[in-house]
């Protein structure tokens, strides 16, 4: 196909982690803490951005740019 | 696209020319300040549309698996790539998963990746903003997910929406632990939309994951879908199937392999009767 146009398919990273303090993990904490300036610095690489996010109790969910 | 970050999980997923595989080096190197080391990893992705246009490290599969290899810790050292084929060449199922020893895979949860090509034309037209249109990217994403039935899908979950402009949207569903994310591409000629969700085949409510399926796909009626299913449980991929058989979609391939890390994946492929 000669003319591009957007991209739809999507590339999807899944990573699991291990720590040895239970504390960190159990409160539901563990990347949670990973601040928004080190997330902007992952998403940088990646070259996109936040444009919205919602949270609960469980995980941080965000959308991105692109 | 979409990040979700749980206390030991990170998933991101991300479309266009962005550079996904350059975020390992970073995470881990954020996640090793807070004392989390990496056990497992998985890298999925269906064939893209414009090869051409993708930059280093995603210009080819191949060259994907390279810098995965180079760049994942030596610990994760139990590692399978894999290419998985469809009737249709233009759809195929990419997968890398690496893992160390100590990772257990949960056998009930299971991940539910579904992309849609060919749109209907109608409905793809609901994810275009109105030409000279002030509405912000937030209110213009409640509207699509409004009048397009995405929020119907399970209207337990709370929904982050966001609508691009000209055209485009993206959405993350939150339910208890679970997620769930649609992302859209309108244009005609290479239309697309993908529908992704996980649950446990334990919930009280598998059921749920039928409706929700039929639901989502129903958003769209593409011409083309492809399913894969990660679940170590063969319950899951059967009902998929069953699910979108009464939409008119025939399921045309089926594809199974054992990755470690993520255990079973079926990659299922189907396209509109009307074909």
């Amino acid at each position: 196909m000669a003319m591009s146009g957007f991209e739809g398919f999507e590339k999807r990273l899944e990573l699991h982690f291990f720590g040895d303090d239970p504390v960190m993990v159990d409160n539901n904490l563990g990347l949670r803490l990973l601040g928004f300036e080190s997330l902007e610095q992952v998403l940088n690489a990646v070259q996109c951005t936040v444009v919205s996010a919602v949270a609960n109790q469980y995980f941080d969910a965000y959308v991105l740019s692109e | 696209s979409s990040l979700f970050v749980y206390p030991t999980k990170i998933i991101i997923k991300t479309c266009g020319t962005t550079q996904l595989l350059k975020s390992i080096r970073p995470l881990i190197h954020y996640a090793c300040n807070l004392g989390l080391t990496l056990c497992s990893c998985r890298y999925t992705r269906g064939s893209f549309i414009f090869p051409k246009a993708q930059p280093f490290p995603h210009t080819s599969f191949k060259e994907e698996v390279i810098y995965l290899e180079e760049t994942l810790p030596t610990n994760l050292c139990y590692r399978k790539a894999s290419v998985m084929p469809s009737k249709m060449t233009t759809h195929s199922w990419h997968v890398f998963t690496a893992s160390d020893q100590s990772h257990v895979i949960p056998k009930d949860i299971y991940t539910l990746e579904v992309c849609m090509t060919e749109l209907d034309r109608v409905l793809a037209r609901k994810f275009f903003q109105p030409p000279g249109g002030t509405k912000s990217g937030d209110i213009a994403g409640k509207e699509m997910t409004k009048i397009t039935g995405i929020g119907d899908i399970n209207p337990r979950a709370m929904i982050c929406d966001f609508a691009f402009d000209p055209c485009g949207y993206s959405m993350n569903g939150v339910h208890n632990d679970r997620y769930s994310t649609i992302h859209v591409t309108p244009e005609d000629g290479f239309s697309y939309a993908s529908f992704e969700c996980v649950g446990s085949i334990y919930d009280d409510d598998i059921e749920h994951l039928v409706g929700s399926l039929r639901k989502a796909v129903q958003v769209f009626r593409p011409g083309t879908l492809s399913v894969s299913t990660t679940c170590s449980s063969h319950e899951v991929w059967t009902r998929v199937a069953h699910a979108l058989e009464p939409l008119g979609l025939k399921c045309r391939s089926c594809a199974a392999d054992e990755f470690p890390a993520a255990g079973s994946i079926v990659f299922q492929t189907f396209t509109a009767r009307r074909k």
